[in-house]
């Protein structure tokens, strides 16, 4: 178990660096493992005489997973230094290194890029886009530049203060935006 | 593997019945605020996830069923059903098509049903588990919920990992 | 100081309820006082023997603030069933309650709008515009509509990797749009 | 009364002096991701309000120190004041403009001031509590904050109301 551990680590960590890296322009990021938590574990001494940790079962914890970023021309570390759209764009690119490790038949995402600014959207339209033939992607928005990525668009509304929810599917006009054609050239 | 169709009625705002049919590729959802778009995030997590109540914005199981207004009297039952394309056979099952179906009367339990038999929800989850939607749903982010994944402790990063394994 | 309570509830009830109003149209809303929350609290028999709750510490705890909105068409009552945007736009029409029940000379909103769609976008900033004469705000955004509801533009920025902000003031051109033209005429 | 202006120098990531001016009515913030447009509200409520450090998105009183990077070293103090405009003389005091500075030196402690005079924090507290600016600061809705006011008890929502009687 643990080996296969190791190995998923070792993929979600390489897709998680090269998120970063996408969507973070000249700056850097990686995944750590850290010493465990050290909530409800005791400090033993093993026979060797050196200083252990072990749940206070017994059991030895496992090492938790450490995020650290680094935007470019920016203090290092600790996420809480990160704002509000910088936060959204690193759980994104985690997000995206965990499908890629592990593929799922479906996507759902609801108005994750909320906090984001216009040039963050189309980066993470651009990550989108890289994974748009192999998996599929339900995207709620109310960002207008999300929308023009569709290959569906479907629009949920009420018929006037009734309450009761009806959806139509519509083919999104032929342009897709500019954006992702240049995209599609490059990929 | 891949969805091709989830039909709802009866589920929260979903009085009426209503069917989105998916093929691979993004789809994006759009509409007002308090239309209906998050409850299908809900009767997704609903029909395929562990969660308890609070997973679908619900305090008790039966809060999912449309509650009525004074045009309407509220449902006596709800039904979310997700229909899989398995053609390329990632499910082992022998069928082409995989339909999953939960169905939940209003003072009584749910049933779950695939491709029509009667099963437990634990068929369902082992059933999901081969595909990789994980029991944690990490596949599916709701509302609000992206900021969640940072605030997380080292400990349940680590078993992000571990599901995708 | 109970009597004043009492007058500031009474003023920011009716405020909110106009709030609603505004931002609901068709639907409505008000504030209740409650049952104090039952933690902490002991039943006692008084002297003339009916039940009372008082404090541990022997007080009358005080009743709390229940919110209770109702959108047109749609069920009454607890908060939990509203979506994102809704839940957003009734916080909005308790702050500005509270604004004019006690103004202050100035107001910080930052990113109060992010989960509204484009029609609840304008209803907010009509809200806003509506107390435009009364007070100072600072509003921190992303949305285009927003920006154009400005008297002055702040423009915050970091050159290029320096990790150091600087902010740029000007005038925003002359067109304030014309959602805020009809408001003004209206007023 | 009402804010005329507000200078910061070596506080997050205002690492040069920077002067916004004000008048009445509505100013609009804009800007990148990342650029440094909370951190002006942080600013506000570090001078203000009696919050902690985490009100400020800080974990300890000297976070919000400019922490330098390869190009610059970090700074040695930082120093937020703010002007009102005092001409209606609803602030109890015989200026037409009332400053309120606070200082903090890196490993120091904080000093403020009131129209160039020292005096404690809690001096500054109860001239602000006179103009509206409450204890807890309402008036002032931080970034992801907007839905905690729903998410408040009802007592907390009392108390709200208390401090605006
Ligand atoms: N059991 C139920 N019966 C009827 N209506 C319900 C039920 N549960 C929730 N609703 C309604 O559904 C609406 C919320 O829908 P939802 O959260 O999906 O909106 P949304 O489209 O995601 O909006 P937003 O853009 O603001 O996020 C509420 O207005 C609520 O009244
Ligand atoms: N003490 C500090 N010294 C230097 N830089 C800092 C300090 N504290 C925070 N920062 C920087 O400030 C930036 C965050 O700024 P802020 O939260 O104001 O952004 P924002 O403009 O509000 O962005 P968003 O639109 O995403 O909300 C971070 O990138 C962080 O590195
Ligand atoms: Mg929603
Ligand atoms: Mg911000």
């Amino acid at each position: 178990l643990i080996a296969r551990f190791d190995e998923t680590f070792a993929k979600v960590k390489d897709h998680f660096e090269a998120g970063i890296a996408a969507l973070f322009p000249g700056g850097h990021g990686t995944l750590k493992l850290v010493a465990p938590d050290m909530l409800g574990v005791e400090q033993v001494v093993g026979e060797d005489g050196a200083e252990q940790v072990q749940l206070a079962d017994g059991e030895q914890p496992d090492p938790g997973v450490e995020i650290v970023v680094k935007p470019a021309g920016k203090p290092a570390g600790r996420l809480n230094l990160l704002s509000g759209g910088e936060k959204s764009l690193v759980a994104l690119a985690f997000l995206f290194a965990l499908f890629l490790a592990r593929p799922s038949p479906f996507y759902v995402l609801d108005e994750v890029e909320a906090a984001l600014d216009d040039a963050n959207i189309v980066r993470f339209l651009t990550l989108l886009n890289a994974h748009r033939g192999s998996a599929q992607f339900l995207v709620i928005t109310h960002q207008v530049r999300t929308m023009e990525a569709a290959d569906v668009l479907y629009g949920v509304t009420m018929a006037q203060n009734s309450g009761v929810s009806t959806v139509v599917a519509r083919r999104p006009s032929g342009k897709r935006s500019a954006i992702f054609a240049q995209y599609q050239q490059k990929a | 593997m891949h969805l091709k169709r989830i039909t709802m009625k009866g589920f929260k705002s979903f009085a009426d019945r209503v069917e989105m049919t998916f093929e691979p590729g993004v789809a994006v959802v759009v509409g007002p605020n308090g239309s209906g778009k998050s409850n299908i995030v809900d009767a997704i997590m609903w029909l395929m996830s562990s969660a308890p109540p609070s997973g679908m914005r619900a305090e008790t199981g039966q809060d999912v069923l449309y509650l009525g207004s004074a045009a309407r009297p509220a449902a006596g039952y709800c039904e979310v059903e997700a229909v899989f394309d398995n053609e390329d056979q990632s499910v082992d099952i022998p069928y082409t098509e995989v339909s999953i179906k939960r169905r939940l009367e209003r003072g009584g339990d749910s049933t779950y049903s695939i491709n029509g038999n009667v099963v437990r929800r634990l068929d369902v989850l082992e059933l999901l588990a081969d595909t990789g939607i994980g029991k944690d749903m990490h596949s599916i982010i709701g509302q609000g919920k992206i900021d969640r994944l940072l605030a997380a402790k080292p400990h349940d990063r680590r078993s992000a990992i571990e599901e995708a394994a």
